[in-house]
């Protein structure tokens, strides 16, 4: 699932902006 | 009541929680609370709203695109605010999202919601639906619009728009979840204090007067369909040109 929505994940993973 | 099995995040008064959902909401809603109060904004033009119906199916399909991005990027900020989402799995939080975002986006689209004129906030102006002739779905866009003008009429305070965006993400009921009962706990929490915020403000009647869970749900499978519909017409569009989340989301 990670890997088909790697930007959401990497949007949950960062910091607050 | 389950001290043991619940992590410290999700052992809050209500009130406090009320107070949280209503900062994060605040934070990551455009436009401001602020700006919602006595609002000026302009209503498109003639010409204005002739240019954008001039604009050629692809461009407006990708310009529409990037703001619904725009406005489900300030939803994930939402969420990752809200009293433990990010204690949630991985999994599981990105489930929601894809689940909930959408939804979260038309609900927040009632705040922008010019119910004298039937006109929404897009793009620094009011729009009617007929602005956005060019995508060819006149009845996604009017349902749309249906949705804004029926929830507008219900004149949501903030807080409750808060909550009930937060209880539309953090939903047990999604499908393919792996910690069901975390997510339970999360939204039995939230529920509580919505329910003890519309009692505080005696806006109980609220309740039944909400949009039904599967018309929003309606609502987004429409929207998926219409993106299908789009990329049978104009193949290789949404790959080259829509912003990278939608795509992850709706293509």
């Amino acid at each position: 699932l990670q890997e088909k929505h790697r930007i959401l994940h990497k949007l949950l993973q960062n910091g607050n902006s | 009541s389950c001290p043991h099995a619940c992590p410290q995040a999700l052992r809050v008064p209500s009130e406090l929680l009320t107070q949280s959902v209503l900062l994060s909401h605040r934070a990551t809603c455009h436009p401001r609370a602020e700006d919602l109060q006595g609002h000026r904004w302009a209503t498109f033009s003639r010409e204005e709203i002739c240019a954008y119906q001039s604009q050629p199916t692809a461009e407006m399909w990708q310009r529409c695109a990037r703001r619904v991005t725009e406005a489900i990027e300030r939803v994930v900020e939402f969420a990752k605010r809200l009293r433990g989402f990010l204690e949630l799995s991985q999994h599981d939080q990105i489930v929601l999202l894809k689940a909930g975002a959408m939804e979260v986006v038309l609900v927040r689209m009632c705040r922008a919601f010019d119910a004298a004129t039937r006109t929404v906030l897009f793009e620094g102006k009011l729009a009617g639906p007929e602005l956005f002739r060019s995508l060819g779905c006149p009845e996604l866009v009017a349902s749309i619009f249906d949705l804004a003008q029926g929830l507008s009429a219900l004149r949501c305070s903030e807080s409750e728009l808060g909550l009930l965006s937060a209880l539309l993400l953090v939903n047990a009921g999604r499908p393919w979840l792996q910690d069901r009962p975390r997510v339970a706990r999360l939204q039995g929490h939230l529920d509580v204090a919505f329910r003890v915020l519309l009692r505080r403000t005696r806006r109980e009647g609220l309740l039944a007067r909400l949009p039904s869970p599967g018309r929003l749900r309606a609502l987004c499978s429409q929207h998926l369909e219409q993106v299908q519909a789009f990329r049978r017409l104009h193949p290789g569009v949404v790959s080259a040109a829509f912003p990278p989340l939608y795509r992850e989301l709706f293509a």
